[in-house]
């Protein structure tokens, strides 16, 4: 599990049983007793799939029951609030949730006053390259995972140190300053940082449970250095060459700028699901999605961050080139209000 | 702890506006980008994260934010 803290935001990765939404009364409480922040700009929370529901604590036990916890929390007469379903219901598919505050001077109850104008433009300088990959692994190669069990007689500095050397992670973003920690008797995280970015990693290797992410809001132009970075897609085949999962979920979310559909909660949605995994020549058009309506494209490449915030979702294309041996099963563009997301899933070939 | 183990991670993220009594809060931000939520102290994060589960096992920091690494 991971924490990221910026003077304006708070980021909380966890997984097993934790209770993190629990939590969230007492963040927004040292939020606003210990800094006076008392104006929650947007939360976003997510969770793949359910595994094991019976086994979580309330309200970790059901996507209905996570959206209801946090609607009681942010209530709809101050908050835009959205529960979604991403990808095939019955399938590897995402939970998002997404809350942001109500500006419109008409809401019954609002104050004339709109706390949030003044800060706006410093919010813009904030929001601007906000950028999320995240990749989400399972059924992890076996032989691969061999590295990440801590050998007899060594250290949990010594393990961490190993495996960040020879499972292929160090070759990631080498020039980031990272934060590991190999567990006992298997299992390991990673924090990188580099400015205001961070990448993170989180692996566990045993058969029953193999699983593995990574996520980054690191934008290429900066990951690209000293690489030779050209795309995302590059970076996802890197990850992907780590650990060879079974399944992989690919997802790009990116923040729109103030002002265009913050305000909203319509979602729209464009879907490509797994109609063209038994086309012959799909590997080359992985990442590429259709171009809706007129406008100018962005391609998902090295100067592409700011194309692909600034963008209308609908007419992003993202291209690139195949994650050589594996199947797409699913892909899908949704405009969340005050978000893009994109997101696609991958199988391995079989051999 | 992988008794109802769920790999895939939660993730939480939530943002902060500084309101209008924390002008001087954001005149920090701009010069220093150590305010708002960087002065809160690590024993007081602790307390939060006890309600989720989690201990802190390292962190660093930059000119820009504080990472932890946590366990479970």
């Amino acid at each position: 599990s991971s924490m990221f803290v910026y003077s304006h935001k708070i980021i909380l990765k966890t997984c097993g049983t934790t209770t993190l939404l629990l939590a969230l009364p007492r963040i927004l409480e040292i939020a606003h007793t210990n800094c006076g922040l008392e104006l929650v700009d947007s939360v976003f929370y997510s969770r793949k799939a359910f595994m094991f529901p019976a086994k979580q604590k309330w309200p970790h036990g059901n996507w209905g029951d996570e959206v209801l916890y946090l609607d009681t929390i942010f209530q709809p007469e101050h908050f835009h609030t959205s529960g979604y379903v991403v990808g095939k219901i019955n399938g590897e598919h995402w939970n998002l949730y997404t809350a942001a505050p109500r500006r419109d001077s008409d809401v019954v109850g609002w104050d004339e006053e709109d706390p949030y104008s003044e800060a706006d433009e410093e919010m813009e300088e904030l929001y601007k390259d906000d950028l999320t990959l995240e990749v989400l692994m399972s059924e992890l190669n076996p032989e691969k995972m061999k590295a990440f069990w801590k050998k007899d007689g060594e250290t949990e500095e010594e393990g961490a140190k190993r495996i960040y050397n020879d499972s292929g992670l160090g070759s990631i973003f080498p020039h980031t300053t990272v934060d590991d920690h190999c567990f006992d008797p298997c299992g390991y995280s990673l924090n990188g940082l580099i400015d205001q970015y961070y990448w993170t990693v989180h692996v566990t290797p045993e058969d029953h449970c193999s699983y593995a992410s990574f996520e980054t809001n690191i934008p290429i132009s900066v990951a690209a250095s000293p690489l030779a970075y050209q795309s995302y897609e590059e970076v996802v085949r890197k990850v992907i060459g780590v650990f060879e999962p079974g399944k992989v979920t690919v997802t790009l979310f990116s923040r729109k700028p103030e002002n265009k559909d913050r305000e909203t909660s319509d979602t729209e949605s464009r879907s490509e699901s797994s109609t063209s995994v038994n086309g012959s020549n799909h590997a080359t058009t992985l990442f590429q999605l259709p171009v809706v309506g007129p406008g100018a494209v962005a391609s998902w490449g090295r100067k592409s961050v700011d194309n692909i915030v600034s963008s209308e979702h609908a007419n992003m294309v993202l291209t690139g080139s195949a994650v050589d041996g594996y199947l797409m099963r699913d892909r899908v563009v949704y405009d969340l209000g005050g978000w893009d997301l994109v997101f696609a899933q991958f199988t391995r070939k079989r051999r | 702890s992988l008794i109802g183990f769920e790999g895939p991670e939660k993730l939480l993220e939530v943002w902060f506006r500084p309101n209008s009594d924390a002008k001087e809060c954001r005149e920090l931000h701009h010069r220093h980008r150590s305010c708002g939520l960087r002065i809160v102290d690590q024993p007081t994060w602790e307390d939060m994260l006890n309600i989720v589960k989690c201990q802190v096992l390292s962190r660093k920091s930059n000119d820009y934010v504080d990472e932890f690494v946590l366990s479970e």
